[in-house]
């Protein structure tokens, strides 16, 4: 079709035959670099917290060619809550700079595992990151969570938040604990919440066998552990668009060839 | 190969100047040149035909486009032939049976970002580089 939306006179018409549709898919999908059509398994995948997120990204970058990486980058921050460390330093810029994808991971713990009395309260994520594709390395990756306001019971308290990746468990024993990240929070405060998990990311993607996921705990001012609902955390039971995820941020570490076919 | 049966389907296309011609006007070449000179059409791959909404969350499609078009001399005619098209166009001129004229191409290609779910339901966010043809020239 030319400008004036009529059909351009040297182009030949003719449907393509159904081998050739099909050959012409996989053909777009090689340009795309994926080995097959994803099959998602979505209920109300598409109006979670994670493809959201990343829709508002994808929003951004698409509104301002020019200057797609800048606009990334403000809209990612924009997404942050006042109460979190802005991007400060020149390493992550750089990193978000870089970034030529961005991938999200919903946390796939349905249930709370069995923890001992001393971490009854503690909660578990993981995430699989077995799927990413080849060449692509971690610039930088961050673990989300939202939280609400929460009862009066609490209104003037601060909680303490602890963030640990899982090294390893144990059978018959807790499981050795890393402590990522600990940030005081004000019970009234409300938003995203984002923890730098970068390094133990691109552990990850080395190192798959390692990927045993994060725990949190939650304890008040006074030392009295409580549950992340108890300090407004959003959890399974929560609003769709507030479920906890992880993003990360990749760069094409390797120069992509195409497979022959 | 097909040049004689191709030349003759050119000639019945319409003139559509690309964006940013520059150069001299219609009235200083043959009007047959103008209609057949090298230049981009419009060509929409759409991921909704295909049925991919279920995993392709944003484009629905894009604007790929693509070159069209003889690349003959004077290659003033054609907008972003590049210095070695008029080599090319030289040498071919001289011996027309062994070496072809220059290439219909992109010249300028841009990127495009797509949404799609992966197996997971994990959500990935990529650009590609070079989807789409922007403008078109003899190499």
């Amino acid at each position: 079709v030319d400008g004036n939306n009529e059909v351009h006179p040297g182009f030949i018409h003719r449907r393509l035959r159904t081998h050739e549709k099909r050959e012409m898919q996989k053909e777009i999908l090689s340009i795309l670099g994926l080995p097959h059509r994803p099959r998602p398994h979505l209920s109300q995948g598409k109006y979670n917290s994670a493809p959201l997120f990343m829709l508002d990204l994808y929003n951004t970058i698409s509104s301002d060619e020019k200057s797609q990486v800048e606009g990334l980058l403000d809209r990612y921050q924009s997404t942050r809550t006042t109460q979190s460390p802005p991007l400060t330093t020149y390493q992550e810029t750089a990193f978000l700079n870089d970034a030529d994808m961005v991938m999200s991971f919903v946390n796939l713990v349905e249930y709370d595992s069995e923890f001992s009395p001393q971490r009854r309260h503690h909660k578990e994520f993981k995430f699989n990151l077995s799927q990413i594709p080849e060449g692509e390395a971690v610039t930088a990756a961050e673990f989300r969570l939202y939280k609400e306001c929460v009862s009066p019971t609490f209104r003037n308290d601060t909680f303490q938040l602890k963030v640990y990746q899982v090294l390893k468990e144990h059978p018959d024993r807790e499981a050795d604990l890393f402590l990522l990240e600990s940030r005081s929070l004000w019970a009234a405060e409300e938003g995203w919440l984002e923890f730098d998990i970068t390094a133990t990311s691109n552990l990850w993607v080395m190192s798959p066998v390692h990927n045993l996921g994060l725990q949190i705990s939650l304890e008040t001012s006074s030392g009295q552990s409580i549950t992340s609902k108890e300090a407004g955390l959003v959890g399974r039971d929560g609003a769709l668009e507030k479920q906890p995820f992880m993003v990360a941020f990749f760069k094409v570490s390797e120069v992509y060839v195409r497979t022959t076919r | 190969s097909t040049g004689g049966k191709r030349r003759q389907q050119n000639r019945n296309r319409s003139t559509q100047p690309q964006d940013g011609s520059r150069g001299l006007g219609p009235a200083d070449y043959n009007s047959s040149d103008q209609k057949t000179a090298c230049r981009r059409h419009e060509l929409y791959v759409s991921f909704r035909d295909l049925g991919w909404q279920d995993w392709i969350i944003a484009p629905e499609g894009y604007a790929a486009n693509y070159c069209d078009g003889e690349c003959s001399f004077p290659l003033n005619a054609h907008m972003n032939a590049t210095n070695h098209a008029i080599v090319q166009t030289l040498v071919h001129l001289m011996n027309p049976e062994n070496v072809p004229k220059p290439c219909c191409a992109p010249t300028k290609l841009h990127a495009i970002s797509v949404l799609y779910f992966d197996d997971n339901s994990n959500v990935i966010l990529k650009k590609y580089k070079n989807m789409v043809v922007r403008a078109c020239g003899c190499h």
